[in-house]
């Protein structure tokens, strides 16, 4: 990108199109760190090149269809709304629930955005998962898979061939840890059994287990609690199951809190490079601009936004416009959602700074996007967001864009339904 | 529910320092 000035750039039409290749990127300095991978990027290890540029529409529509999905998720879980499928949870494991279930094409909690590489068991059994701040008990397809499994790429986790594996008995705190956080969890001869259910029917239901959690080479947790998932269902991708790094104590920086204390930063990926998910404080970390966290809010981290500038202009939107139903900070939703009245002044004031160029058809939840196969360079207004404590986070072309098509480019912000919901 | 998303985090360090209660951003730290 090339300055203009300090609140409007320009960046090429092609930066903005989806890679085809994975380059190389600088990792966050530290003993323990992990790489993050774009799901849906050439970075991924079970990535297929699309054909065409239909193929990469229907690929965008459908992430941004998920993506609602997972807003719809996140709403259910803020409401404590009922989960469903509200059926005993053993009987989720009996042959005859087979179709009790039923995956819905199309459906997934849309949370697969980012994957990390991690192990478990004695020897370690390697697994790419979900990296997932919205989620909480970490889980794994495991074998014997008694009702359905979907496809990952490589095979399930084997308890039998884990020297430190052991069921969680249904007496043990985290047992009914598991059933606060899920909301679903059973008993039965061979331990406690977990359930965690997506709200769009994909599920994982299992047995709650432990065992030695291999993040690095250097940094193994023995007795690490996740669920070994005997059903299954849902679109994961490719990935072995879910990474849950979110607040309560069955998530993994709970449960590594004695080793790491409770800090995690990461750098997340584009498509075309990777990022990296750091446990552990690091002295560079001083240096961030920080806004409260606030507490007794679990499951999510909630945050405070104080306003949003647009082209160096402060938009005329109060502060209780977003302090009435709050924020989070989440990483498995791609698309940042307001308050309608805040996302109106952004659209607003977006298309006035992007008036040379022509409209086109709004693309599902986003209702800017324009036409730019005429073009091949793009000037447009950086994005501020203010939150509390004076924190600034200046946002870039790959912040501001989302592109469902290589001559199309939509503005990537979407409202909520309502200011006071 | 407002959700500041994944596009709007890309390239951005975010650290979730929950002990001290505070979420951290720093820009120019993911090259």
């Amino acid at each position: 990108a090339r300055n203009i000035n300090q609140h409007i750039q320009t960046v090429s039409v092609d930066q903005l199109r989806p890679p085809r290749e994975c380059t190389a990127g600088k990792g966050l300095q530290g003993k323990t760190t992990l790489k993050l991978v774009d799901r849906h990027g050439p970075c991924a290890p079970f990535h297929q090149k699309t054909g065409s540029a239909d193929d990469g529409k229907r690929d965008s529509e459908e992430l941004l269809r998920q993506d609602q999905q997972r807003v719809d998720w996140i709403h259910s879980r803020t409401a404590s709304l009922p989960l469903s499928p509200k059926k005993n949870i053993e009987d989720l494991l009996l042959p005859e629930a087979t179709t009790q279930v039923p995956a819905q094409t199309g459906s997934s909690l849309g949370s697969g955005n980012f994957i990390v590489d991690v192990g478990l068991g004695t020897p370690k059994q390697a697994f790419n998962l979900v990296f997932d701040t919205g989620s909480d008990l970490s889980w794994v397809q495991c074998d014997p898979c008694l009702i359905s499994c979907y496809q990952q790429q490589g095979p399930r986790f084997s308890p039998s061939a884990s020297s430190t594996y052991r069921n969680v008995p249904c007496s043990a705190a985290e047992c009914a840890e598991a059933k606060l956080e899920s909301g679903l969890n059973g008993c039965s001869t061979s331990g406690c059994i977990y359930g965690i259910t997506y709200g769009d029917n994909s599920l994982s239901v299992g047995f709650l287990s432990q065992d030695t959690l291999t993040i690095t080479p250097n940094d193994v947790v023995p007795g690490f609690t996740f669920g070994c998932g005997h059903r299954n269902q849902g679109l994961f991708g490719m990935t072995g199951g879910m990474f849950g790094l979110g607040r309560s104590k069955l998530s993994v920086p709970s449960q590594t809190a004695n080793k790491f204390g409770g800090v995690f930063a990461y750098c997340l990926p584009t498509a075309s490079v990777p990022g990296s998910l750091a446990f552990g404080p690091d002295s560079s970390y001083s240096s961030a601009q920080f806004t409260p966290l606030l507490t007794g809010s679990q499951p999510f981290y909630y945050l405070t936004i104080t306003g949003i500038s647009v082209g160096g202009q402060l938009l005329p939107v109060s502060s209780s416009i977003f302090t009435t139903s709050g924020t989070i900070i989440d990483s498995g939703t791609v698309i940042t959602r307001l308050p309608p009245t805040a996302y109106s002044a952004l659209r607003s004031a977006f298309r006035t700074f992007m008036a040379k160029y022509p409209l086109s058809q709004p693309s599902l939840i986003l209702d800017t996007c324009y036409d730019l196969s005429n073009y091949t360079t793009v000037q447009y207004p950086l994005i501020e967001f203010h939150f509390q404590g004076g924190t600034n986070v200046l946002l870039d072309f790959y912040n501001i864009f989302f592109v469902p098509s290589s001559s199309q480019a939509c503005l990537a912000f979407a409202p909520t339904s309502s200011d006071s919901s | 529910l407002s959700i500041f998303g994944n596009r709007q985090q890309r390239k951005i360090l975010v650290v979730h320092d929950v002990p001290n209660a505070r979420i951290g951003f720093k820009q120019g730290a993911c090259s």
